[in-house]
């Protein structure tokens, strides 16, 4: 699974997910990635893309939990940690990325790694794997 | 006005003793090349949905993904892929499921957003879309990378599903 969540110079996020889904996948199943509000959101506030075992992305309704929690208070760190915990709780595991409308960005995740990279005109450019 | 770029290669059961350096570097290159680009779409004032989608598109290219060209191969041997888009500005939203021979789904989810009354399309029915729509097509050809179809082989043994980077000794049941 392929991500991108992004803050333009106008003020407006958008978020883009895909993915050839599970190897050796049966009966047309679907993970999460093209469920809006699971695996791929954005309002005004955020942009979420997720990655990992679908399943527990659906059931938690995890990127539109991360929107509604920053909304409500929560900083993007707790809003993303707090989610990716619960699908932990759960069984499951993976990440997302997230990046706000200050241009905070949070990639949470918890598997051993987790291919990802982040820049912009206040954060210094770095890709990281683990 | 500030500009932040995100991007995310897929999440594994990958460990730091399993990828080989030369894996590490290629990866690396790959993400590293997919956030210049899109940085420099943003500076030039793109806005956020051209340039998740142009993001995405590049990743999707790159064999080395889960995704588009390094699709992973489902149980009949085929590569049925899904992508989303969603626009922060005015809730928009494309989606796409269970596409075959599309080459970037990306680029089909952003078409269904801007054109369809729908979100979210699937199967024969998006395929149709694409072609109305004049999207680009692959052959299986394009799809096939030899690791992809040898964790396939490995999963089918074992009646077992992988995640995007997962050693073959862990599955999922």
């Amino acid at each position: 699974t392929v991500g991108a969540v992004a803050l333009d110079v106008h003020g407006q996020l958008a978020a883009a997910t895909s993915t050839g889904g599970l190897t050796n996948k049966k009966f047309g199943r679907i993970g999460d990635t093209p469920l809006i509000g699971c695996g791929t959101y954005a309002d005004d506030l955020v942009a979420v893309s997720c990655t990992g075992w679908g399943e527990f992305f659906i059931r938690t309704v995890a990127a539109h939990q991360v929107a509604m929690r920053h909304r409500l208070g929560e900083t993007l760190q707790s809003a993303c940690h707090s989610v990716i915990d619960d699908i932990e709780v759960l069984g499951g595991d993976g990440g997302l990325i997230a990046v706000n409308v200050r241009g905070e960005i949070s990639m949470p995740f918890n598997t051993p790694g987790m291919y990802r990279a982040a820049g912009g005109s206040h954060i210094e450019s770095f890709v990281k794997i683990f | 006005m500030r500009y932040t770029l995100a991007l995310h290669g897929g999440a594994g059961t990958l460990l730091p003793e399993v990828i080989t350096p030369a894996e590490r570097k290629e990866f690396t290159q790959a993400l590293d090349d997919a956030l210049k680009t899109g940085l420099e779409l943003l500076k030039k004032g793109s806005s956020a949905v051209e340039t998740v989608v142009h993001t995405v598109a590049k990743l999707e290219d790159c064999p080395l993904f889960n995704a588009g060209r390094g699709s992973v191969f489902s149980h009949d041997g085929r590569h049925e892929m899904d992508a989303a888009v969603m626009n922060g500005a005015d809730r928009k939203a494309g989606a796409v499921a269970s596409v075959s021979g599309v080459k970037n789904p990306v680029i089909l989810a952003r078409t269904i957003m801007e054109h369809c009354p729908h979100v979210f399309l699937s199967g024969a029915g998006a395929e149709e879309f694409a072609r109305l729509h004049e999207i680009d097509f692959e052959s299986e050809k394009w799809f096939y990378t030899r690791h992809r179809y040898h964790q396939w082989q490995v999963a089918k043994a074992d009646n077992a599903l992988l995640l995007d980077h997962t050693p073959d000794d862990v599955k999922y049941g």
